[in-house]
């Protein structure tokens, strides 16, 4: 393992214990500015950790970043790697950063599903849920992007075990998301939350479980065309953006439509970048550009919600 | 370990809303073991499947049949998988 956060390589994969070690680093060399949190354990006993990037105070507003609820897509694991280091780096020097850091703090969960993640790297490479035994089947494992509580068990979700869109027995049923949920609802100040997905080029907003439309359309509506110009501006990658069911399809018990019922306003999920060539096997050179041209997106939800407040 | 040797990815491209029909009607037989990365939507996104060696043949002619535009997007997934384990282990060591 590297030495420092300078020395470690962020242009390529990494596994579940290199990622908590990376973490680890982090906190060691930044415990002014970044510490972790264990937020809860996964369903085989794996910590569940959270990078809290703080200035100070008690209870601040916060944003909430999470990569990689699907195990298989690790591009977003690996952007989420990157984005730690980018604002750390930012604080001090970039002011846009500093004056977000100055008064929300920043919550990054790096690897949210690490059973499957620790799966894909050790038994299958394609694996997407959870790890968790089903009762009555001998299929394994929970999508864990249709276990919220939110319009769960309806259309867009399927109740059988042996597909990859298995919505579990009942919401909040996955530890991995019942963490999540625990520590949203105890924080109680969360202003943004964005759930960062691979591949299909997109940034969404709820619903998704439903075709009404949210309360705040317009403006995630005009605040995802801001955020997907920002990050077209670097690579010239193409992104789509709209609601959930209107952009790709309906799907119930999603993360954001969880959120965004909470009251968080600016909840946002991402489809990273996709050649067209290799799906969740996007080469390791493609990273870096992957995660700098979404960090600019990232800032755009960032900065709006630092200066809308609610 | 899960192998993916022969396991191609297509990528299939239905014309109108018919075909997207044709196509969730494949993703509805388990026996193929179908993992669909990109769903059947509509017809303004493609669609992306991984189809196991076992099942490719009859997918492949199911899709010809029915007239719906595809083309391999991964031809063996498993050289994908090695060639990521391979820069791993050299970016490791």
């Amino acid at each position: 393992m590297p030495r420092s956060i300078e020395t470690f390589n962020y242009a390529s994969y990494h596994n579940l214990d290199e990622i908590y070690d990376f973490m680890d680093l982090l906190v060691g060399e930044n415990s002014k500015l970044v510490s972790k949190i264990q937020i809860g354990k996964s369903y085989e006993g794996r910590p569940i950790n959270v990078l809290k990037f703080s200035t100070g105070g008690s209870n601040r507003p916060a944003i909430w970043i999470d990569t990689g609820i699907h195990s298989r897509e690790w591009v977003t694991q690996a952007s989420g790697v990157y984005f730690a280091k980018k604002i750390l780096e930012g604080y001090g020097k970039d002011a846009s950063l500093t004056s977000i850091l100055d008064n929300f703090d920043i919550f990054l969960e790096i690897v949210t599903n690490p059973d499957g993640f620790a799966f894909t790297h050790s038994k299958n490479r394609m694996w997407r849920k959870t790890r968790s035994q089903n009762s009555g089947s001998s299929c394994v494992g929970v999508d864990p992007n249709r276990n919220w509580d939110a319009g769960f068990g309806e259309a867009g979700s399927s109740g059988n075990p042996c597909t990859e869109t298995y919505r579990g027995p009942y919401p909040n049923s996955e530890p991995e998301v019942k963490a999540i949920v625990d520590f949203v609802k105890s924080h109680g100040n969360i202003k943004a939350f964005i759930s960062i997905h691979s591949y299909s080029q997109l940034l969404l907003y709820p619903y998704g479980y439903t075709s009404k439309k949210a309360a705040d359309q317009a403006e995630l509506d005009a605040l995802a065309q801001k955020a997907v110009e920002a990050l077209t501006s670097l690579h010239g990658t193409k992104y789509k953006y709209g609601s959930i069911i209107t952009t790709i399809y309906q799907a119930s018990g999603g993360t954001i439509d969880w959120t965004y019922e909470q009251g968080i306003k600016y909840s946002y999920t991402f489809e990273l970048r996709d050649t067209g060539r290799y799906g969740f096997m996007l080469p390791a050179s493609q990273i870096i550009p992957t995660a700098e041209e979404t960090w600019l997106a990232l800032m755009v939800i960032m900065e709006h919600t630092r200066d809308h407040p609610y | 370990t899960e192998t993916f040797v022969g396991h191609q990815v297509l990528r299939i491209f239905a014309a109108d809303e018919f075909q997207v029909e044709k196509v969730k009607e494949l993703e509805a037989l388990e026996h193929l073991q179908l993992d669909f990365w990109r769903h059947p939507i509509h017809s303004e996104f493609p669609i992306d499947v991984r189809v196991p060696f076992d099942s490719l043949q009859g997918v492949k002619v199911f899709l010809e049949s029915n007239g719906i535009r595809y083309s391999i997007m991964i031809e063996d997934l498993q050289s994908l998988v090695d060639e990521e384990k391979l820069f791993m282990s050299r970016q490791h060591f």
